[in-house]
C-alpha cells in the first residue's frame, strides 16, 4: 500500500545544505499499524510530512495505492490530503478561535465519509469540554482534540506525530487502544511516530530511523 | 523556599466554573529538584503558572523566599518574573522570527547574572544550528532551544513543563543531567512536570497531583 523508494530530502539554508533524509526506503501494508522510532532530529517528522503530501522529496519515489504521489500537483494533491489523510501534527495546529467541537467539525466537512464529531470527542474523554476553546484546555486535552479531528475524518491513512507525547501513560494507553480499534475495524493504515517503547510493542512493524535513513525494521507477528 | 498554602484556582466560563486546582499545599526547599506527576488535566501546568507568577490564584497564599508573590502587582511582578524565574513552557513559546541564538540572547539581555548563550546551546547539542529559525528545527530541537533559553538566565527558580516530552530517551537523559548539574552547581531550585517515571527517580521530591489537588508526596533521600 505505501512504498518509499530511495527517498532524499534536503533543506538548503544559504550556503549550508541539511540532509534531513537520504536513501530512505520501506514498505507498509494496508491496515497495518506501523511505528517510527528515532532520536531527536533523525528525520521522523520529515518522512511523515512526505508520506502525507505536506512536502515534496528532493529525490526518490513515494507510491501510495499504486500511484506516485510525489508527482501530484494542485487539485490532485489537495484531494489526496483532504480525502485520504488524517494528520495529527507534532504541535496540534488547532484553530484557536474555534471550539473543540468546531475544530473536529471543520475536518469532517471536507470529508465524504466522516464520523460523528461528538462521538469521537467522547471516545477521547472530552465530552465535558467540547464547547471550550484550545486556550481553555490543558496540553494533553488539546492533543486529544487534534487526535479526534484526525480520526473523525475516517481517513484511509492516519499519520500521527507523537500523538501521546503530552499524555500520562494511562491516558496515552486509552488513546492508543482507540487508534488500534479504529485501525482494525475500518482497515485504516496507521503510521505513528513515538519515543514511547511500550507503544512500539503494539505495532505490526517498527521502523527505526537514524541520521535520516532507515537503521532497522522489526516485524512483530503478534502485536 | 517555596510554600503553597491551600491554593485554589477556578476558571469561570459563562455559567460553568472549572476547579482547576483546590486545597493544594506543599513546600519545596532551596536547591531541590522536585518533580510534579499527574494525569492529563490534573492541574500541573496551572500550579506551575501560579508559582511562576504567570497567573493569580483564586484563593490561598504562595510564599517564595518569605514573600507573598500572589500579592505582587505591576513592577514587582515583572521584576520577579524577569530576574528570579526561568520558564520552559509546555509549548516552547519561541519567538519565530529570531534565530535559536537570538532567542537565548533575548532572555539573557533582561537578566543581570546570565550565562553565555552559545555555551548553553552547545551543552544542549545545538552548536551547529544556532543560526537557524524555529521553523527550520525539528520538534525536539526547538524544545532544546527553549531549555537553553531558561537555563541561560541563570535563574533562582527553574520551572519546566514537560521539558523532555518531544525528546527520545537518550537526548532526554542528557538534558536532565544538564539540569541536575546546573541545579547542584548554582543551588538553583528546579520544579519539573513530567510523565516520564524514570525522571521522577532523579528528583529529591515527587508531588503527585490528581483532580487539582495533592494526592501524594514522595521524598527521595538518594536521588
Ligand atoms: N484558561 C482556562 N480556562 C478554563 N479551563 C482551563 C484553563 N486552563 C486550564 N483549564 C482546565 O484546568 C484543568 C487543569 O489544566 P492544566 O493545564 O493545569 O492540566 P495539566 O495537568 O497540565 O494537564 P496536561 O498533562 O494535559 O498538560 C484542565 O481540566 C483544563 O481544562
Ligand atoms: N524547514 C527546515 N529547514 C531546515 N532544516 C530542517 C527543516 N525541517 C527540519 N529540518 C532538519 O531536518 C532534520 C530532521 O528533522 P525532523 O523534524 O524530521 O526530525 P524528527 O526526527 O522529527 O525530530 P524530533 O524527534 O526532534 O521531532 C533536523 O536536523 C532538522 O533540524
Ligand atoms: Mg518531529
Ligand atoms: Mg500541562
Amino acid at each position: 500500500y505505501i512504498e518509499l523508494k530511495n527517498i532524499k530530502k534536503e533543506y538548503v539554508l544559504g550556503a549550508v545544505t541539511i540532509n534531513a533524509v537520504e536513501h530512505c526506503s520501506f514498505e507498509i501494508e494496508k491496515g497495518e499499524l506501523v511505528v517510527i522510532l528515532g532520536p531527536s532530529g533523525a528525520g521522523k517528522t520529515t518522512v511523515l510530512n512526505l508520506i502525507g503530501g505536506m512536502d515534496k522529496p528532493t529525490d526518490g519515489h513515494i507510491i501510495i495505492d499504486g500511484v506516485r504521489i510525489d508527482e501530484y500537483k494542485g487539485k490532485d494533491l489537495v484531494k489526496y490530503r483532504r480525502n485520504d489523510i488524517g494528520f495529527v501534527f507534532q504541535f496540534y495546529n488547532l484553530v484557536h478561535n474555534l471550539t473543540a467541537l468546531e475544530n473536529v467539525e471543520l475536518a469532517c466537512q471536507i470529508c465524504p465519509d466522516s464520523l460523528d464529531p461528538k462521538t469521537i470527542l467522547e471516545q477521547v474523554g472530552l465530552s465535558e469540554r467540547i464547547d471550550n476553546f484550545p486556550y481553555q484546555l490543558s496540553g494533553g486535552e488539546q492533543q486529544r482534540v487534534a487526535i479526534a479531528r484526525a480520526i473523525a475524518k475516517n481517513p484511509k491513512l492516519l499519520l500521527c506525530d507523537e500523538p501521546t507525547g503530552a499524555l500520562d501513560s494511562n491516558t496515552g494507553k486509552k488513546i492508543l487502544e482507540l487508534l488500534q480499534k479504529t485501525c482494525h475495524e475500518t482497515n485504516m493504515t496507521t503510521v505513528l511516530i513515538t519515543h514511547n517503547l511500550v507503544i512500539a510493542d503494539m505495532a505490526h512493524k517498527v521502523i527505526k530511523i537514524k541520521n535520516g535513513t532507515v537503521d532497522e525494521i522489526i516485524i512483530n507477528n503478534h502485536p
